[in-house]
């Protein structure tokens, strides 16, 4: 999956993937001050999947934890489940419903899962679907964090880490035979990264076309622009 | 659900009477039912004869149409007020012309009874149609037919066609007469998307009951059941600026209850009645969830209390409860009033005081066998009571056992209170009515819950607020649209869950959604406006029991001017049929029996007279 960072003070963003198998959860974000974790499952496409270079990655889970509320969501391409304590309230994707207690509050449509807690922390988990019968291409999810400076600095994860400012500078441009992607050095924590000037898509206020971001792409799997390297970030389950 | 039977009246007739075809004919759109029971018979006797033609149907469905054809001639029914159907009635029985029909109640089923006196080598078919919405109930709707020839009858068919838009999840057809392979391999069943299909045509080798045998085994129960696809929660239909919403989310957690069964215990309930609800509470405890709350109230002439307050259902409380329960005994005199009131101030003090889940619901269960006898006695004033003490926050439940009791006022009681009545029968089986209805209010999904559709778009609205919802049922809502054209509208539900509150919304793209069910042919035609009209009339006369003077007036004027619109044979209207040249000339026939005793005298009547020429016949279908 792609990861796309609004990076703080800066109208610039970076990008990155993590290539991992399909089934590894990632951390992507372990807040604890406000005690809220979310990890993301991996899914790859059903085509070729011993060749991955070639098979494309995405998030098929998300699990959402508030901890002092005893609260776990569980989003998937097919449902979303609230374990409310022992209680368990299961919605679909074709369910318009909001969910509301006085901490927080979930908003599921045909197209998007928003999760609210108290004021002002905000995810948004977007259903993308492709054509049913698509011999290759699942339905997959986008994550994405509304308002991250709600989220505390002591955060970490693959997102988390970002929600403090993060200092960074690029230079070398070198346009390269692809005008469209220019490559470049950043330093960026120390280290001087080989970037490439590239466009992700945010879907956060178009869910079908999306809206271009230029980023800086960070090869090897974020490495350098993350602490420490991906793999740190895995974990054995969704919860 | 309906049954059938067809019979001479008299025994030596049998053979006489010939019933040479039997057919029902169900069509189901959307949960609404209309069923068409179509019986042929002719005389081959050398005098004319009697022939009885006996269906049973639903409590819950209302008669659309009964038509007679002697000889070729039909003769159509018509609905018409009460009381003037009753006059015209009266006036041919005044003249001595009356052949009659009776309904009389049972547990699910009324029945339909009408003679008719044949002229010799006469053929006479008799076409009953009544129409019922099919309620969810333990996740699943169904319809319950009676099966009874008394003779074997050479075309024999029950045809089942169901269009359920959500598609269809399962479909099941059971008959309590087929104990062999060769009567079963009469019956096919099947289900593909959005139509089912049951079909059950036995020929006359295997409807006899041994090879040699000339009587039937066709005898019993013949239930259909099935369920639809819920991948949303809610489900919209509009035809012809009607809509009907169905309502029934699934994956929600069980909002904890707190609850108190009212139990009578006055000598009349001594015996099997008392061994019975003794078993069923036993039972009941074995179902109850650790985190609700009970408590017991015993009534006779006193009212004694398990416990001083409600305490929850730990296993310690429920091994207690069960000890409580079986040295429950039968004594004394039947207080009501006072039983109910420490129930229902015990629960209001529990949510005062904090002592119960802040997010939980309230329910009162009473089981009485007789009317209230001592203390307050007088009903009117034992509901002025109630409707005070409980004031809307629970619903309360009545459950009537046995036959000597008012249940009119159980019923009138429950309704204002936001519940429901239900009889026990008095059977070996007591028991399990007893823990079944249980069973149906034991999981609230949902409470307070509110279907809310845009201002000034709706019509005619029938009932959209509900105090609970239960698991395995569904709210239905129909009404009427301001406007046929408009585009979309937007429906909401919401509702008090588990931990959270919520809402869920139904978008509806109303060009779209009448594209999609005009597509389908196995839709009988308005179906929605019927099902909408059905809702009303029922709900109407549901606040009616409640209503007093101008409002009692005003709701019944409603609900006749429906009845007779849409053809229905309700409490409030009769069907006659009536030969068409000589309107003076009729006949009446069915009733609609009630609970109450008023009711039941009129149900009670039978009118059955000499022979009257084919030629001038005439019936009165009543509903009551």
């Amino acid at each position: 999956p792609h990861f796309i960072i609004q990076v703080r003070g800066k109208k610039d963003a970076i990008c990155f993937n993590i290539d991992e198998e399909p089934g590894t959860v990632l951390r992507l974000i372990q807040d604890p001050i406000t005690g809220l974790t979310v990890n993301g499952q991996i899914i790859g496409d059903q085509g070729n999947s011993s060749n991955s270079k070639n098979r494309k990655t995405y998030l098929g889970k998300v699990g959402i934890v508030n901890s002092p509320m005893d609260l776990r969501i569980e989003v998937t391409t097919e449902k979303i489940t609230l374990h409310n304590g022992a209680a368990q309230s299961t919605f679909s994707w074709l369910d318009t419903v909001t969910v509301t207690s006085e901490r927080f509050s979930v908003k599921i449509n045909r197209e998007a899962t928003v999760v609210s807690f108290g004021k002002g922390i905000t995810f948004k988990v977007i259903l993308h679907q492709v054509w049913k019968k698509h011999h290759i291409h699942l339905h997959f999810l986008g994550f994405y964090v509304l308002d991250s400076d709600k989220m505390s600095t002591k955060s970490h994860g693959l997102l988390g880490q970002f929600f403090r400012p993060l200092a960074f500078q690029v230079s070398d441009l070198n346009p390269g035979n692809d005008p469209s992607k220019i490559h470049a050095t950043m330093l960026v924590k120390k280290h001087r990264l080989a970037v490439t000037r590239g466009y992700q898509k945010d879907y956060r206020k178009d869910v079908h076309n999306g809206t271009q971001v230029g980023c800086w792409f960070v090869h090897n799997n974020g490495q350098g622009v993350i602490d420490g390297v991906h793999s740190d970030y895995i974990v054995s389950d969704l919860f | 659900s309906r049954g059938m039977e067809e019979a001479t009246r008299l025994p030596t007739q049998a053979d006489d009477i010939e019933v040479y075809s039997t057919k029902v004919s169900c069509k189901v759109t959307s949960r609404f039912a209309h069923n068409v029971v179509t019986t042929r018979a002719v005389n081959r006797a050398d005098a004319a004869k009697e022939v009885s033609f006996d269906v049973e149907l639903p409590k819950t469905a209302f008669i659309t149409n009964f038509t007679l054809t002697i000889d070729g001639v039909t003769y159509p029914g018509n609905v018409k007020e009460k009381e003037v159907a009753k006059k015209q009635y009266e006036k041919a029985v005044s003249q001595g012309k009356t052949a009659g029909l009776v309904k009389a109640s049972g547990r699910k089923l009324e029945k339909f009874t009408v003679s008719v006196n044949v002229a010799a080598g006469s053929k006479v078919t008799f076409e009953l149609t009544y129409e019922e919405l099919l309620k969810r109930n333990k996740g699943k709707y169904e319809m319950y037919l009676k099966v009874q020839p008394k003779q074997l009858v050479k075309d024999f068919e029950i045809e089942v066609d169901i269009f359920e838009p959500q598609g269809i999840s399962m479909l099941d057809a059971q008959a309590s007469f087929i104990t062999n392979d060769l009567l079963g391999s009469a019956l096919s069943k099947s289900f593909s998307g959005k139509k089912g299909h049951v079909s059950f045509k036995p020929s006359l080798d295997q409807q006899r009951s041994c090879p040699t045998c000339g009587d039937t085994l066709l005898n019993g129960d013949f239930i259909i059941t099935y369920d639809v696809n819920r991948e949303s929660p809610a489900n919209v239909q509009i035809v012809n600026g009607y809509f009907v919403h169905f309502f029934a989310p699934q994956g929600l957690p069980v909002v904890p209850k707190n609850v108190v069964f009212v139990i009578d215990i006055s000598g009349s309930m001594y015996g099997r009645k008392i061994e019975q609800t003794r078993d069923a509470l036993l039972k009941i405890l074995e179902d109850i969830k650790e985190e609700d709350y009970l408590n017991f109230i015993l009534f006779d002439s006193d009212v004694t209390t398990w416990k001083d307050t409600l305490v929850q259902a730990t296993p310690e409380n429920i091994q207690e409860a069960r000890e409580f329960v079986k040295n429950i005994r039968d004594r004394g005199m039947t207080n009501i009033n006072d039983g109910l009131l420490t129930g229902i101030s015990m629960l209001n003090k529990a949510r005062e005081e904090h002592t119960v889940p802040e997010r939980s619901t309230s329910i009162v269960i009473m089981l009485t066998d007789g009317d209230a006898n001592v203390g307050e006695s007088r009903p009117a004033k034992i509901q002025e009571n109630v409707l005070s003490a409980i004031g809307g926050r629970f619903p309360l439940y009545n459950l009537g056992f046995g036959n000597n009791l008012n249940y009119n006022f159980l019923e009138s009681l429950a309704l204002e209170n936001d519940g429901f009545a239900r009889r026990i029968y008095e059977d070996s089986d007591a028991n399990l009515q007893l823990q079944g209805f249980y069973e149906e209010v034991a999981n609230p999904l949902l409470t307070s819950v509110e279907v809310e559709y845009p201002e000034n778009a709706i019509l005619d609205l029938t009932r959209n607020t509900y105090q609970h919802f239960y698991d395995g049922s569904e709210i239905v809502v129909a009404g009427r649209l301001v406007d046929e054209d408009m585009n979309n509208f937007k429906a909401d539900v919401k509702g008090h869950g588990a931990l959270t509150d919520l809402t869920f919304t139904e978008e509806v793209d109303l060009k779209e959604m009448e594209k999609a069910l005009q597509e389908q042919d196995y839709i009988f035609g308005s179906y929605i406006e019927r099902l909408w009209a059905y809702l009303t009339i029922e709900q109407l006369l549901d606040k009616r029991k409640n209503a007093h003077g101008s409002e009692k007036e005003n709701l019944t004027a409603q609900a006749l001017d429906l009845s007779l619109k849409y053809h229905f044979v309700t409490p409030l209207t009769s069907m006659v049929v009536t030969k068409p040249e000589d309107s003076d000339n009729q006949m009446a026939i069915a009733d609609k029996p009630g609970e109450g005793p008023e009711e039941s005298v009129t149900a009670a009547i039978a009118y059955q007279t000499s022979y009257q020429p084919p030629s001038s016949p005439y019936y009165y279908v009543d509903g009551d």
